[in-house]
């Protein structure tokens, strides 16, 4: 463990526990795409079933069991408990567009042809365009609370700090991940206009707001 | 330099 990775741990631990909050205390989960909270279930249980048969530590466990739980519990509230306030008429990403690539390029590019490895690859290519429902929503809506702009921003951030994670990694460890390096670099890049607007206008007071 | 996963990242 270092500290890049620690700190993206905790930005993602942050990122749940803000968006549960916004959900919580306003009661709704307005300007919240169902489709990207869908596929975060979809790409913690492709990844972290390996919770079953591979001990690494409490800590590993713990939060494995901890973004399953979270994105499952989210994705109730925003079906059930808070449902008149979910829009799905706004939310008209085709996920379709996501899933069947990610699939292909899982099957193409793994670490070991077996299901497990299969499912590890997927989830990080799903997860590295899972955001796009959501900025696409921003996109239609022009504007976000700032609690949806603070749990964006954390979400960025962590698969931000664990870019300088595989750097450190590669020089103290010697080992390198394709996979992951290349889908997280993906990943971050596509929260840059959504940073830029973060860091000029929520952060310095304004209202997130797109330019026409 | 091996090219493999870290099994313990998230």
């Amino acid at each position: 463990m270092n500290l890049f990775r620690l700190l993206g741990d905790l930005s993602h631990l942050a990122s749940i526990l803000v968006l549960l909050h916004k959900i919580q205390t306003s009661r709704s989960c307005r300007g919240i795409s169902f489709k990207t909270q869908a596929l975060y279930v979809a790409v913690f249980v492709a990844r972290y079933l390996d919770l079953f048969w591979r001990y690494i530590s409490l800590y590993n466990s713990a939060m494995k069991v901890f973004f399953i739980g979270s994105s499952c519990y989210i994705l109730y509230l925003m079906k059930y408990r808070y449902r008149p306030t979910n829009d799905p008429s706004i939310d008209t990403f085709r996920i379709e567009y996501l899933l069947v690539p990610c699939a292909i390029l899982s099957l193409i590019f793994n670490y070991n042809f077996m299901p497990t490895e299969i499912l590890w690859s997927f989830s990080i290519f799903l997860e590295s365009v899972a955001i796009l429902p959501q900025l696409f929503m921003l996109q239609r809506t022009g504007e976000a609370e700032a609690i949806t702009t603070h749990y964006l921003a954390a979400l960025g951030i962590y698969r931000a700090l664990y870019i300088p994670n595989w750097i450190y990694r590669y020089f103290t460890e010697g080992v390198i991940d394709p996979i992951a390096v290349t889908a997280g670099i993906v990943q971050t890049g596509l929260y840059l206009d959504f940073f830029y607007v973060y860091f000029t206008k929520v952060l310095q007071g304004q209202k997130f707001e797109l330019p026409a | 330099v091996d090219a493999e996963r870290p099994k313990d990242e998230l």
